[in-house]
């Protein structure tokens, strides 16, 4: 998914199937920490990283959006991105968190919980090459 | 029914990217 994300993805929708990189398909709301990681594991390429939210404010360049400050893997690399309020992330031992849970439901049917500064979200990214 | 792949839900957050 690009840094920024597109507008109302349908597999976030409740009652999507997801496939992990085992094979297995998943409703998106029945998704565990380790569905992830296990498919992380499998993926030839691709890396979790834990990315901890260290802010959350309006976006200056996109109204309506909401500018997330993330410090990325062990690097703790800054990253910001900008999402719309009702955009899911999953966090690490707890599950779907959006920034706006009431307008999550609405538009996905999806609960949620309030995604908080100290959340650790579940991202990837691509596996160095020795 | 549509299928998605499970690296479709999280972000692609790569390093390198800063503010």
């Amino acid at each position: 998914a690009p840094a920024s994300a597109p507008s109302n993805p349908s597999h976030f929708m409740k009652g999507a199937i997801i496939q992990l990189a085992t094979g297995e398909l998943k409703r998106v709301e029945d998704l565990q920490t380790q569905d992830f990681v296990r498919s992380a594991e499998v993926s030839g390429g691709l890396k979790i990283d834990s990315s901890m939210v260290v802010d959350i404010r309006a976006s200056q360049q996109k109204p309506g959006l909401v500018s997330l400050h993330f410090t990325v893997g062990e690097q703790q690399s800054k990253v910001t991105i900008d999402v719309p309020p009702e955009h899911p992330f999953f966090v690490f031992g707890q599950g779907w968190s959006s920034c706006s849970p009431e307008r999550t439901a609405q538009l996905y049917d999806l609960a949620c919980h309030p995604l908080q500064v100290g959340d650790v979200c579940v991202s990837i990214t691509l596996q160095q090459q020795p | 029914v549509p299928v998605f792949p499970w690296h479709s839900l999280v972000p692609f957050l790569a390093p390198t990217q800063s503010d």
